[in-house]
């Protein structure tokens, strides 16, 4: 699998719902 | 009027983390106008309390805000991606 996590850090938009929680790996 | 403890206690964890993430963000524009989205989310990924401390003091906020740019452009440089400059 690709092991790169290009999308991180998840992006904060202002009046968006936050969603960060939810990519949080343990 | 300035966030604080209580506030946040009244109100799901996730929606806690927008409400921080609302009061950060300008602050955090103010510093690093093209990166404030991405630092707002990794500062959100710290305990609430610690964001509200920073919300209180600049220096705080700052040397955080530091930190995460640093950490930002580490990770940056290691995934390969369209480099521009």
């Amino acid at each position: 699998s690709n092991g790169t996590n290009a999308s991180w850090p998840p992006e904060f938009c202002p009046g968006v719902p936050w969603k960060g929680l939810q990519n949080i790996d343990p | 009027q300035p966030l604080t403890a209580s506030m946040l206690a009244a109100v799901p964890p996730q929606e806690q983390k927008q409400m921080l993430g609302e009061r950060l963000f300008p602050l955090i524009q103010d510093m690093h106008p093209s990166l404030a989205g991405k630092i707002t989310g990794m500062l959100l990924e710290m305990d609430n309390s610690e964001l509200l401390h920073m919300l209180e003091s600049t220096e705080s906020l700052r040397s955080k805000v530091d930190e995460a740019v640093a950490v930002l452009k580490a990770h940056q440089a290691k995934v390969p991606s369209t480099n521009v400059g």
